[in-house]
């Protein structure tokens, strides 16, 4: 069974933290934070106050023996630096940090961390995605060229055939779903998953079209 | 053309901003930090210092103006209840909020924001079940119920078609893309959108698959 060790309780490392935890991972937390430990401390395997630059503490709380740490200690860059040595002389391999700016994560790659996660730049992109692009309810990069977008069935495809709204000759893009409006008697959504070309769509559908990025951008155009 | 405030220059703040001016958006940057107002200056259409709490200063950027407004201000939940409550006054409908908390999401939304963002927690999410299903090497969740999963193709389906590999069949799920390895002579991707059953896998492929969370777990399973 894997360990993980959380550095850092703030709010991305915390929400680590629980996740992991509420998925039967086993999880040693610490924070130099007293009022943050305290915040885990039933809901985490291990919870323990410590200053994460003084190895002797590290160790003494079990750090050495995980197999993954996610580290996100904030503010301070000499400090994150500084865990990061911590944790590769104990021979942890798969290490995990949030970078506090690009120039922070440039330095943490190459001292050998495995996945730089940038939380609130990469949300920000996205909020300005949908900012720039309010046709599409969610817009997921697959790829550099291609996309999946999911929109509200434009009132021109209404009552028509996904074959009949040529999607795939006018678009070029292919509808992988499309959630009809309302519940099941369950309270569960209504899913069409993998639709047939002659399946209908109806007004207050939602399609989720995969397409290369030039054709969702046209798609843009025939909304609403 | 629509005109965006972005009030607050943190690491979110300041990406939405430089995302929304590189798509050709109309900006309006404010903070009270004149060195991070001035990191944007010529990135933008107007880079304010202003305390957002002041009205009169608001308007005098021309704040009320805009159609939408993005709030990040930090650690200061008062102050950002405020400048919410000015942008309101102002008849700006469409507000989006990062929030610092739950309970602070709470309170923006009944204020009336109109999406509220969680950077850090969305992404510790998106970190944590990373660490979780270390088999997948994207995970979307399209509902609480389908998720598009990327993949390795395992061993078990090299040389098979997608038939052959009963991926519908054994496991329910759709084959949506295939990934081919390496680029081609233009070094883009090799993609095969909307794949052929007769299509065949190939050792070094990436899978893009859509399908039920129950049957996307067991696909887990014969990885790789
Ligand atoms: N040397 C250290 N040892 C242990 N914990 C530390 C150390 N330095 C900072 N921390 C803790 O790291 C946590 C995260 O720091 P901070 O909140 O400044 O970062 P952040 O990147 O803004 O966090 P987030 O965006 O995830 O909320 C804090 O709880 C802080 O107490
Ligand atoms: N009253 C105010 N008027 C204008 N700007 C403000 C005000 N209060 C705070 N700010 C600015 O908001 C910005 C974001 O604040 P802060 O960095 O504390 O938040 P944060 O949520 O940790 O940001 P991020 O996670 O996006 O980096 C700062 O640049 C700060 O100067």
């Amino acid at each position: 069974k894997k360990q993980f060790a959380v550095i850092g309780l703030g709010r991305f490392g915390a929400e680590v933290a629980l996740t992991l935890a509420a998925n039967n991972c086993d999880v040693i937390a610490v924070d130099k934070d007293e009022a943050r430990v305290r915040e885990l401390a039933d809901r985490v395997a291990l919870s323990v106050e410590l200053d994460a630059t003084d190895e002797k503490a590290l160790r003494e709380a079990g750090v050495q023996n995980v197999d993954v740490a996610v580290v996100s200690i904030g503010e301070n860059i000499e400090a994150s630096i500084l865990v990061l040595m911590l944790l590769k002389d104990m021979g942890i391999k798969n290490i995990i940090a949030k970078a506090q700016s690009r120039m922070h994560g440039r330095i943490l790659y190459q001292l050998g961390v495995r996945q730089v996660v940038y939380p609130e730049r990469d949300m920000a992109r996205k909020v300005a995605r949908g900012l720039i692009m309010p046709e599409f309810m969610e817009h997921i990069e697959l790829s550099p060229e291609y996309s999946i977008v999911e929109l509200p069935a434009p009132d021109a495809f209404a009552g028509k055939s996904i074959l009949d709204a040529k999607l795939r000759t006018d678009y070029g893009v292919t509808v992988i779903a499309i959630k009809k409006q309302g519940l099941d008697k369950g309270g569960k959504e209504l899913w069409n998953i993998n639709p047939l070309p002659s399946d209908k769509i109806q007004s207050g559908d939602t399609m989720v079209v995969l397409g290369a990025n030039g054709d969702i951008e046209r798609l843009r155009k025939i909304s609403p």
